[in-house]
């Protein structure tokens, strides 16, 4: 039941998806169990859709965790988020409101695939499980799928690479289903965020050319607040910025396709570390590396609400 | 064990760059080893002024050390067993059950 689920623990995926049906019963004022179709090997593509009931339709955020399999903190942070939202609301006066006014569709598993092999048979497995009839190698990476500048610099045309693009843009079912009810909401959807380790960074558009975004200075003090409230939990210091400077340049991303779908704030966490512990993160981390995402991305969600 | 033990012995290397020398010294090393990358994610993302961080089959281990000793690169260990490392993360089952 919801009060023995312990969030301070990496959960295989059946036990995540059990825990968001009980979210879903449990929380019916607040949340909404979606799917959106099915993995390549067959799985459900499970999303939860909180915030108050309430017409007509609010501005909507959409969270990722668990697009890089062997990234576990990613699907922590995005059950400690759900938990973290239900049991505030009406005792936290900012999560009360971010719930008010918005809906927040959170996927705490995105490669499901590639999870459960993570979790059963590959630790350090990266990409989805797709099968190419052409190699033995399995699996596209996610992150270089979409249709924004597919396949170009910093993606790979070999199916056996770790940033293998793909047959063709939206050829994995994952990548497909998210685009798709990306497109459908896109009216609405405002804010796209994804998580992955491990760098400690957080990056918006673009990753595939150096170019500023038009909304460069709206962007950029989000993530200056959203940063600057990560810090005030532990001190930790993330490094923020466009990603093809800040990190590396790379094409195809979801950050990338977001942007240019139009949501006009889109961003990649990647949490800690910065390499001591690498994809290993201990169990006795999620607890503070969870906390301090959190106040980043209510700041990112309270931007949301005000003008820029 | 989990994953059947596969990555007893495994290591994870830290390589600090420093010139565009060692940049194409490692990119050259790493095309004879099979390393998996964890950062940056591929050998065309390395970059001067950077450090790289692989994981080493335990097999290929004494010949990526002397490759970079040769080279003069310099490099350390993130982390010395990763199967130690991957039991200590989640514990093994029977653990979880205590907890």
């Amino acid at each position: 039941s919801e009060s023995q689920y312990d969030y301070e623990v990496y959960h295989s995926l059946e036990e995540i998806q059990n825990w968001m049906f009980e979210m879903n019963r449990s929380h019916p004022e607040l949340v909404t169990m979606l799917s959106l179709g099915k993995s390549y090997e067959g799985r459900q593509l499970y999303v939860l859709q909180l915030g108050k009931r309430n017409l007509p339709p609010k501005k909507s955020v959409w969270i990722d965790c668990g697009i890089h399999a062997r990234e576990w903190i990613g699907p922590a942070f995005c059950q400690w988020f759900v938990k973290e939202a239900l049991s505030s609301y009406k005792y936290d006066s900012v999560m009360t409101q971010l719930l008010n006014h918005l809906d927040f569709f959170i996927m705490p598993v995105f490669n499901v695939d590639g999870y459960r092999f993570s979790w059963n048979t590959d630790r350090f497995w990266r990409k989805t499980r797709s099968k190419n009839h052409k190699f033995h190698c399995r699996g596209v990476d996610a992150n270089r799928n979409w249709k924004v500048k597919w396949g170009n610099v910093g993606a790979s045309s070999h199916p056996c690479d770790d940033t293998y693009c793909g047959p063709f843009p939206e050829s994995e079912p994952e990548v497909k289903a998210v685009a798709k009810f990306l497109r459908k909401h896109k009216k609405h959807m405002k804010a796209y965020i994804s998580i992955h380790a491990y760098a400690q960074m957080l990056l918006y558009p673009y990753s595939y050319k150096y170019e500023p975004i038009p909304n460069f200075n709206c962007v950029e003090s989000a993530a200056q607040s959203a940063v600057t409230a990560l810090y005030s939990a532990y001190g930790v210091r993330y490094r923020y910025g466009p990603a093809a400077t800040t990190l590396y340049v790379s094409s195809g991303s979801s950050i990338d396709w977001a942007y240019r779908n139009g949501i006009p704030y889109a961003f990649a966490f990647e949490l800690r570390d910065t390499g001591h512990f690498g994809f290993l993160l201990p169990e006795s981390l999620i607890k503070p590396t969870c906390t301090e995402t959190l106040k980043a991305v209510k700041a990112i969600a309270l931007g949301l609400l005000k003008k820029c | 064990y989990q994953y059947n033990n596969r990555y007893a012995g495994d290591q994870v290397f830290r390589i600090t760059l420093t010139n565009d020398t060692e940049v194409q010294a490692l990119k050259k090393i790493l095309g004879l080893i099979k390393v998996d990358f964890w950062q940056p994610i591929s050998a065309s993302l390395i970059h001067s002024n950077s450090t790289v961080d692989v994981h080493v089959k335990r097999n290929d281990i004494q010949h990526l050390h002397a490759r970079l000793k040769l080279e003069r690169i310099k490099f350390r260990m993130l982390i010395f067993d990763l199967q130690k490392e991957i039991e200590k993360q989640t514990g093994y089952p029977s653990s979880r059950k205590r907890r």
